[in-house]
């Protein structure tokens, strides 16, 4: 689930620091 | 759990809502109430004032192919298209603001890493749209952070599949306004939502109904104190639950029939990613 969800699996394991969107 | 711990929860996640949802109901409602002075929003209500409202929306501007090249078919077609790219760009950024949402729940980043990809990728959209009702009144709806104010007849007007996409939020959010939750409640609630315990492929149901049952604890005492006259309200919060999961399942056949006819259109990665075998 995790390799199909990438994005939502980095922004999760990422602090508040904002994820390149 | 003891009542004092109850509000405790209540207030943490109304400081984690205030903290990430950066247009609040209070904000919105003092937007299209009008009670903002000088700062009111620019009004879309025709492809005109939709040209002119672009540069509020910050639009980026998609390349027109080829066999649109014709000047007024290129202006026509490419106007819808470019909106609908500008809202995924707001969406996909509104995705980041509810995870950031979701981790600060207690006990929500202890959970199986893989049941909470599944409660976001599942309670999302319904929190979007639950977000989305205090920013709607039966005329419009605001947009781009409270700059813009997007008529709902403008909206209709849209050719087809893009006049379908907004009005059952409408009809379901003028409903949900009448609660007339503050954005303390809606803090808990949309907690409520993303702890759903029946999302399909959850590895570790337990401890998230565990969790569940805290924030909906909290939720009850929440209302009971904050809307001591408002009689069935916790009851009928939850009935809205159930719609909201037959609104999100419309979405998504929309947003997967807009895949198959419009053949430039290219949905934003985190967007596929949700709603990639969702429903």
């Amino acid at each position: 689930l995790k390799e199909k969800h990438k994005i939502l699996h980095q922004l999760l394991q990422n602090s508040t620091s904002p994820v390149d969107l | 759990p003891e009542a004092a711990d109850l509000r405790a929860l209540a207030r943490h996640l109304y400081e984690a809502y205030l903290k990430y949802f950066p247009l609040t109901k209070a904000k919105a409602r003092a937007i299209l109430s009008g009670k903002t002075g000088d700062n009111v929003p620019f009004v879309i209500h025709d492809m005109k004032s939709l040209m002119e409202g672009e540069q509020f929306i910050n639009c980026k501007q998609i390349p027109v192919p080829e066999h649109h090249q014709q000047q007024h078919i290129k202006l026509l077609y490419a106007v819808e298209l470019r909106f609908f790219q500008s809202c995924q760009s707001r969406s996909a950024e509104a995705v980041r603001e509810v995870t950031e949402f979701a981790k600060s729940i207690p006990g929500f980043v202890d959970l199986d890493l893989n049941d909470q990809v599944t409660l976001l990728k599942y309670g999302v959209i319904e929190v979007l749209i639950i977000m989305m009702s205090p920013l709607m009144n039966k005329d419009g709806t605001l947009i781009s952070y409270g700059q813009i104010f997007m008529t709902r007849e403008f909206l209709k007007s849209l050719r087809k599949p893009f006049c379908q996409m907004m009005e059952p939020k409408f009809e379901f959010s003028v409903k949900f306004n009448t609660l007339e939750l503050d954005d303390s409640d809606m803090a808990l609630f949309l907690a409520v939502i993303i702890l759903s315990g029946d999302r399909p492929g959850l590895l570790n149901v337990k401890p998230i109904e565990q969790l569940q049952e805290t924030v909906l604890h909290s939720l009850e005492l929440q209302l009971k104190l904050n809307h001591p006259d408002s009689l069935q309200l916790f009851a009928k919060l939850l009935q809205k639950m159930t719609d909201l999961r037959q609104i999100v399942t419309d979405h998504v056949h929309l947003i997967q029939l807009l895949k198959k006819t419009e053949i430039d259109m290219c949905l934003h990665p985190l967007l596929q990613e949700i709603m990639k075998d969702l429903y």
